[in-house]
């Protein structure tokens, strides 16, 4: 089966046609907290830049794209067994923290550091 | 910078579902925006600015020791004319039960140990108030307070973590550390009624509670404190399968 399915799979050649743009990768996103209507509670820093992942994940995943080796099986059993099934999708795959400082209610300050709030690369899994 | 079209403030939105679902979780709007003037926001904002870059990316190079710090103010407290040089306040500072996976490290009182106050120049220190009588603060000639340390011209600091951590230990509701704020005339001067309003000390005294997420902490296998004993009851057998 995986034989007659290989002649139908696009090969390397018709896979890096594709415009580089649209593949998987990380956009830059910014938003400040004014906008959020949040900035009588958080002082600092003004903007926050958490990016974005977006773009088309191949068939074949190469190495620069960070999957995991198990990512291709959700291809294989997409095509093969059941199209219901989800394909490796592009996703963030590093964060970096951010450092927030804000007023409670009660009138205390606080400083605090949030893990994973920036994303800082892109995988499709 | 948004994406390709230019966005006002999202709050005002009410086609966004999501950003209104957030709102709901942020403090009351009503709230009055902090004073950057204000002393502990001053001060906070240098502690920040130590951490943290303009873009708010955690410094490689940071001391602050700990993931969150807490700035408590003092509550109003009445003021009570004194004669004579010497001055002496107790200042309650609230303390909030620590949340679930935050373990307290590190606790400090900042202060002002010169004050002036109608042309008078005041040293002033402070000290953890011992239980001899309800309501008056009573010199305990530096017994059970750790030396102070100077930060700068204005700010000292005194570590007061044994103090606050028995206080968290013994006490399930209404946590208060009471501490004494004394300040006396620098040239001694006695019989001088001093007016004190209160409000210097309000505004020039501070608690700070330093804390570390613990939930960080058993992932790297580390030892934990005692304190942890609600936290490690919960999630035990995890924490067992995660030191295998």
């Amino acid at each position: 089966q995986a034989g007659s399915i290989a002649s139908k799979i696009p090969g390397p050649s018709q896979e890096h046609d594709r415009p580089e743009s649209n593949q998987c990768s990380l956009h830059h996103f910014q938003v400040s907290f004014h906008q959020l209507g949040w900035d009588h509670w958080i002082i600092a820093p003004n903007l926050y830049t958490p990016n974005y992942c977006k773009g088309a994940c191949p068939r074949v995943l190469h190495y620069g794209l960070n999957s995991p080796n198990h990512a291709i099986i959700q291809n294989l059993v997409n095509e093969l067994v059941n199209q219901s099934v989800p394909r490796p999708s592009c996703v963030p795959y590093k964060y970096v923290p951010i450092s927030i400082l804000m007023v409670e209610a009660n009138g205390s300050i606080l400083y605090k550091e949030y893990e994973d709030m920036i994303a800082q690369a892109c995988t499709c899994r | 910078t948004v994406g390709e079209r230019s966005t006002g403030p999202l709050a005002e939105a009410p086609t966004l579902p999501l950003i209104q679902e957030l709102l709901k979780e942020a403090p009351d709007k009503q709230q009055r925006k902090p004073q950057v003037l204000e002393r502990p926001m001053r001060y906070m904002l240098e502690l920040y600015q130590r951490s943290a870059d303009a873009h708010g990316h955690p410094r490689e190079n940071r001391t602050i020791g700990a993931t969150m710090v807490r700035l408590v103010r003092p509550l109003a407290n009445v003021a009570k004319p004194l004669k004579g040089p010497r001055h002496i306040q107790t200042l309650d500072f609230p303390l909030r039960p620590n949340q679930v996976a935050y373990q307290l490290v590190r606790a400090t009182v900042i202060y002002h140990h010169q004050l002036q106050l109608a042309g008078f120049q005041l040293s002033c220190h402070v000290e953890p108030w011992v239980q001899k009588s309800p309501t008056n603060c009573s010199p305990s000639l530096g017994r059970g307070s750790s030396k102070p340390s100077l930060l700068s011209e204005a700010w000292t600091e005194m570590d007061v973590t044994q103090h606050v951590q028995k206080r968290l230990r013994n006490h399930k509701r209404h946590r208060i550390l009471r501490l004494c704020f004394m300040c006396q005339h620098q040239k001694g001067s006695a019989g001088q009624e001093l007016l004190w309003h209160g409000t210097s000390s309000l505004d020039t005294t501070f608690l700070l509670l330093y804390f570390n997420d613990t939930h960080k902490s058993v992932q790297k296998a580390k030892l934990l404190p005692g304190g942890l004993e609600e936290f490690m009851e919960r999630d035990s057998s995890l924490l067992l399968r995660r030191a295998r």
